[in-house]
């Protein structure tokens, strides 16, 4: 038989305790149950299912649900490990957890190198490089000529990739990162140190009072 | 800074799409 628990907590799919989320990221309990209220936020702008879809993302992020932008578009991937077009609470707590302040360097570079690596071929290719500058170009008011563009594309790439052999591999990323650690800077959210002070889980708390 | 005499990658950081930090805004 079920469990009929009048006061119970309506957990969503994908819902995962924090105590787990806890133990495998940088976050303590009481920040994943802050993120959980922040979770539960922003997947229930739009279609109120527990899970973030791509446009809630995207209303969250530029106020406006109909926005396409190719990064959004490449984080909202890699936040979805699952690849089944949403982000679950667990999905959304591990991947922010590389964007913690304490969270490993090494996790910060990786996770630039597949947000850059747009065919996820291993690999940063120089067409991909050049692809993401339009695109920043696009969404910005900066208007630079082709050959501006050109250069500032080929000078990074004679920067970045040592070997020589057309691509940037994660191994010449991370030397590259170590030269330019602004390149990385993103990375971190030093919101997600105060984010008890934000979403502070007194809902949450209370429940678990409740049903002692 | 003149655009042209940035890297690449600092100047895609700078993408509205990777601030993350419009997620907490309440």
């Amino acid at each position: 038989m079920g469990c009929f628990c009048s006061k119970g907590v309506k957990r969503t799919p994908g819902y995962e305790e924090p105590t787990v989320l806890a133990a495998e990221t940088p976050f303590t309990v009481s920040e994943v149950e802050a993120l959980y209220e922040l979770f539960k936020k922003l997947s229930s702008s739009i279609i109120d299912d527990g899970l973030i879809h791509k446009e809630e993302f995207n209303l969250a992020l530029f106020r406006n649900r109909n926005k396409r932008n190719l990064f959004a578009d490449r984080i909202f991937d890699l936040f979805d490990v699952k690849r089944n077009g949403v982000i679950e609470f667990g999905e959304f707590v591990r991947s922010l957890g590389v964007f913690h302040p304490n969270a490993p360097i090494e996790d910060k570079i990786a996770f630039a190198f597949r947000l850059y690596d747009l065919r996820n071929t291993g690999s940063i290719e120089q067409e991909e490089l050049k692809e993401m500058v339009l695109a920043l170009l696009h969404e910005s008011d900066l208007v630079l000529s082709e050959d501006v563009i050109e250069t500032i594309v080929d000078k990074t790439f004679s920067q970045a990739d040592a070997k020589g052999d057309g691509k940037i591999d994660q191994e010449e990323w991370k030397e590259f990162v170590s030269k330019n650690p602004s390149l990385i800077r993103n990375m971190t959210l030093p919101y997600l140190k105060d984010i008890t002070l934000a979403f502070p889980s007194f809902v949450l708390r209370s429940e678990v009072e409740d049903s002692e | 800074v003149a655009p042209v005499t940035m890297n690449a990658f600092e100047l895609i950081s700078t993408s509205q799409g990777l601030n993350l930090s419009s997620l907490f805004e309440k």
